[in-house]
């Protein structure tokens, strides 16, 4: 009965409540969960089980941007040449890097894992397909896509974000839209984006592995003409989690380009995540994502239209547009 | 990481994929 073992007793006697408690919530979970797939095999439309507030707001909690700082930094030291081939082929089998494809496939070539993360792809190994007027900008798994419906766009089947939470205020566009269409013409934040009479707004979410090859290329010919920086959360937007915590892309960092093509408004929105925190957009040096310190809610626009150019920068289907980096 | 790609269309266009396919960069999304 000495005072450590009575105060080692003391601290340990809440440990098998909380564990009992913890393992009674995850199996509760776990059971609601194997029910409910166990009703869509018999076809039973059933609703995607969201986080509530509490559970998003413990998951924000995680020093998410700190950890990606970390993980960056580690993966910029240089590995010793005889460390590489082996660090490099656990990372490709566990994740599936198909290295065929890489324009350099001499696992000694990449001083570090954010070079080896960075890989080209042999030119040949991606042809832009021509007859299309829409390419996927990335390798990757289609995780939604479709008509955007009272400016909610779906993330996974189910569940939704906001249209003007993600973009933010549509402010960019002074300079695109003609002076006639005015903010009270249009009824909601969709309609301010349709610029043509007949249009529809569509959506389509391209979510890449971290096997896969992580820079991405313009979807199709259009001019890009600003751009919005959303520092934010870096939680994994991997499929499960995308499936669980609703307007889980207006949380994360992201970086918006917004322009026009041929048929009027055109976006595409890179999305950050714990692993890859860091986005870059070859033609914008100014970007800096992933600080230290941002202001909550905040977001930073840069217009790319100047005095001597007044369209923007013009991108060609399938150009090289910007990567995703460790970190 | 995501791309999101959110633009106008005529509403003839059509996506030509499934959720949850692969994908890989250069092959076509839809047309109209």
């Amino acid at each position: 009965f000495s005072p450590v073992s009575l105060g080692l007793q003391a601290r340990l006697r809440p440990l098998p409540l909380i564990l009992a408690t913890g393992g009674g919530y995850v199996g509760y979970d776990q059971y609601g969960r194997y029910r409910d797939r166990e009703l869509e095999k018999l076809g039973i439309e059933v609703e995607p089980r969201v986080a509530n507030e509490a559970q998003v707001g413990l998951y924000k909690t995680i020093p998410t941007r700190l950890l990606s700082r970390a993980w960056g930094r580690l993966n910029q030291v240089e590995l010793p040449t005889w460390l590489r081939k082996p660090v490099y082929s656990l990372y490709i089998w566990t994740f599936g890097v198909n290295m065929q494809e890489a324009a350099v496939e001499d696992l000694h070539h990449y001083r570090n894992l954010g070079e080896f993360f960075r890989r080209k792809l042999k030119p040949q190994a991606r042809p832009v397909c021509d007859s299309h007027c829409v390419i996927s900008p990335a390798d990757g798994k289609i995780l939604h896509f479709g008509r955007v419906r009272n400016c909610e766009v779906e993330q996974v089947k189910g569940v939704t974000y906001s249209l003007e939470t993600f973009l933010g205020p549509h402010t960019w566009a002074e300079s695109l839209v003609d002076a006639t269409r005015n903010e009270d013409d249009a009824s909601s934040f969709q309609d301010l984006l349709v610029t043509k009479e007949g249009n529809e707004l569509f959506h389509c979410v391209v979510y890449l592995a971290p096997g896969d090859y992580h820079c991405f290329h313009s979807p199709t010919d259009w001019t890009v003409a600003h751009r919005r920086h959303f520092p934010g959360s870096l939680m994994s937007v991997n499929p499960g989690v995308a499936r669980w915590i609703k307007e889980l892309f207006c949380h994360n960092e992201r970086v918006v380009l917004s322009g026009e093509w041929t048929h009027g408004f055109f976006s595409l929105t890179a999305v950050g995540a714990t692993n890859v925190g860091s986005i870059r957009i070859y033609f914008d040096k100014e970007l800096r994502t992933n600080a230290p310190r941002y202001s909550k809610g905040s977001y930073n626009d840069f217009s790319y239209i100047s005095n001597n150019n007044r369209e923007g920068v013009a991108m060609r289907k399938g150009e090289h547009l910007g990567e995703f980096n460790l970190g | 990481s995501t791309i999101v790609l959110l633009f106008e269309a005529p509403r003839d266009f059509a996506f030509n994929l499934k959720a949850g396919q692969k994908i890989r960069y250069g092959e076509p999304l839809g047309s109209m």
